[in-house]
C-alpha cells in the first residue's frame, strides 16, 4: 500500500 | 462524501456563478485581479491532469473539467476586459510561482521507487498546485484593500471561497477521524490558506456585512 491513500478530493 | 466536503465544493462552484455573474452582468472586472484568477487556472491544470488517468466518479470528473473551464474562460473576459486597467493588481506572482515549485519539487507524495517517471511528475505538479492554490488569493487580497469601490458581489465571491477552505478543513477532520485519509501537504496548505481568508472576512464584515440595510 502506498502511504498516502488515493486522492478524491478537488 | 461527507455532508462537510459537499458544501464546500458547492461553496467553490458558488464562487465561479459569482464571479462569473459580476463580469457578465456589470460588464466590468474591475477589482477583480487578473493575476490570481490566472495561479487558480494553472492550479486546476496542475492538479487536474490525473482527469485522463484516475477516474474516480463522474461528480470528480465534471467538477474538475468545469472548474479547469470556467476559470479558463474568467481569465479570458478578465484579461480581454478593455475597461480594466487594473493598475492595483501589482502583486509580484513569481515571489509566489517559484517557492511553491521548488518546495512542491522537495516536499510532495512521490514514490520513485514504483510508479511510473509521469505519475511522479503529476505528484510533484499536485504538490506545486496545493502550494499555489494556498496563496494565490493574495494578489487579489491586495486589491480589494487598495480599492475603495470594491463591489459586494465580488466581496461574495472571496467569502464563497473562504467557506469552501473552512468546510474542507472540516472535511479532513471527519475523514482522517473516521477513514483515516489523511494528506499532511493538503492539510497544512489547507490551514494556510484559510488563515488568509480571516483577514478578509474581517474586511468582509466591516466593508459589506456591517452596511447591510436592516
Amino acid at each position: 500500500a502506498s502511504l498516502a491513500p488515493a486522492k478524491d478530493e478537488l | 462524501m461527507n455532508i462537510f466536503r459537499f458544501v464546500g465544493d458547492m461553496s467553490h462552484l458558488a464562487s465561479f456563478f459569482l464571479l462569473l455573474a459580476k463580469l457578465i452582468y456589470t460588464k466590468s472586472s474591475t477589482g477583480v485581479s487578473l493575476k490570481t484568477q490566472a495561479l487558480y487556472l494553472t492550479v486546476f491544470v496542475c492538479r487536474y491532469l490525473d482527469l485522463l488517468v484516475a477516474f474516480v466518479s463522474w461528480y470528480n470528473e465534471l467538477m474538475k473539467i468545469f472548474f479547469i473551464a470556467a476559470s479558463a474562460y474568467i481569465v479570458y473576459v478578465v484579461a480581454t476586459s478593455t475597461r480594466n486597467s487594473n493598475a492595483s493588481d501589482t502583486y509580484r506572482v513569481e515571489f509566489l510561482v517559484i517557492p511553491a515549485l521548488v518546495l512542491a519539487c522537495f516536499v510532495n507524495e512521490t514514490h520513485w521507487s514504483k510508479g511510473g517517471w509521469s505519475l511522479n511528475v503529476m505528484e510533484i505538479l499536485w504538490a506545486f498546485s496545493i502550494y499555489l492554490e494556498a496563496v494565490a488569493v493574495l494578489p487579489q487580497l491586495k486589491m480589494l484593500h487598495q480599492l475603495e469601490d470594491t463591489t459586494n458581489i465580488t466581496m461574495h465571491y472571496m467569502a464563497s471561497l473562504g467557506i469552501y477552505r473552512a468546510f474542507y478543513l472540516l472535511n479532513w477532520v471527519y475523514r482522517l477521524y473516521y477513514e483515516g485519509y489523511w494528506h499532511p501537504i493538503a492539510v497544512v496548505a489547507g490551514i494556510v490558506q484559510t488563515l488568509l481568508y480571516a483577514d478578509f472576512f474581517i474586511l468582509y464584515y466591516q466593508s459589506v456585512l456591517l452596511r447591510l440595510p436592516s
